[in-house]
């Protein structure tokens, strides 16, 4: 089954 | 210091109501803009972004940015406290160790009034890309709350399609599968019923039911939600409240085989 991916994935930490 | 006017209690109640469940300490970050928030959940799948912009207030004044870190579930406790007519006006220092509630009752000479203590919150702050979606699908709130509560009953995930047919909302469980299909819909007397679908490519991504149902407590401030997709990056889900004021949702997408 497809995996929870989390934001930090898409999201840069300013 | 900041001084902030809302002519009804209901907004921030609804507010914090529909994010308490999915983060628990927040910083209010406060500037001559407004009031906002962006806060992640613990297992950093989802994030809640708030803006009440200081048109949302009346009168409206922060000389300075200031950060209010909030316990939810004391401000929870507090905002109990205030009638959904009431006027709510919070208040701040420059360096606070506390912010301070009022609710007037505009029927009565009833005014009340709270302190909560601050907490200093270190927190995380994304930054969210500016997206051209591929995918925007506005559609009423409460029909996307039936939807996703009615798969949740098969299915942990859904699946979210969405071509020229329409979208396609589908889920498979241990009992049985479930999908609901919406076409593009217009109601000339009612437009908060419309369906509308704005696609450059088809889209098709999945997502866990679960954080879907928690967004969608915020179905009473907006009558319309809209569903922001892209393939392989997190969902948008943005309920417009009054002013250019939002509260956003975004749900990382479940990837890969």
């Amino acid at each position: 089954p497809p995996k929870q991916a989390t934001l930090g994935k898409f999201f840069g930490r300013t | 210091m900041l001084e902030a006017r809302l002519e009804q209690a209901n907004l921030l109640k609804k507010v914090v109501d529909a994010i308490k469940d999915l983060v628990q300490d927040c910083n209010f970050d406060c500037n001559d803009s407004g009031i906002a928030l962006q806060a992640m959940d613990n297992s950093h799948v989802a994030l809640v972004s708030m803006m009440l912009k200081s048109e949302s207030f009346s009168p409206f004044r922060c000389d300075r940015n200031i950060a209010l870190g909030i316990n939810l579930t004391s401000l929870t406790k507090v905002l109990r406290a205030a009638q959904n007519e009431d006027i709510l006006t919070l208040k701040a220092e420059d360096a606070p160790d506390v912010v301070n509630l009022v609710f007037e009752s505009a029927e009565s000479d009833r005014i009340s009034e709270y302190d909560i203590k601050l907490m200093d919150i270190d927190q995380e702050h994304l930054g969210i890309p500016e997206t051209e979606y591929a995918a925007t699908i506005s559609m009423p709130s409460a029909e996307f709350q039936r939807i996703c509560r009615d798969l949740m009953a098969l299915s942990e995930s859904v699946s979210i399609e969405c071509s020229k047919e329409g979208v396609k909302f589908a889920c498979q469980g241990d009992i049985g599968s479930g999908s609901v299909t919406l076409r593009s819909h217009t109601n000339v007397d009612k437009p908060e019923m419309n369906v509308e679908i704005d696609l450059t490519e088809p889209v098709s991504l999945t997502f866990s039911l679960k954080y879907l149902v928690g967004f969608c407590k915020a179905s009473s401030l907006s009558g319309q939600v809209k569903l922001c997709l892209s393939n392989e990056v997190p969902l948008l889900v943005e309920y417009a409240l009054a002013n250019n004021s939002y509260l956003r949702f975004y749900l990382a997408p479940k990837i890969g085989d």
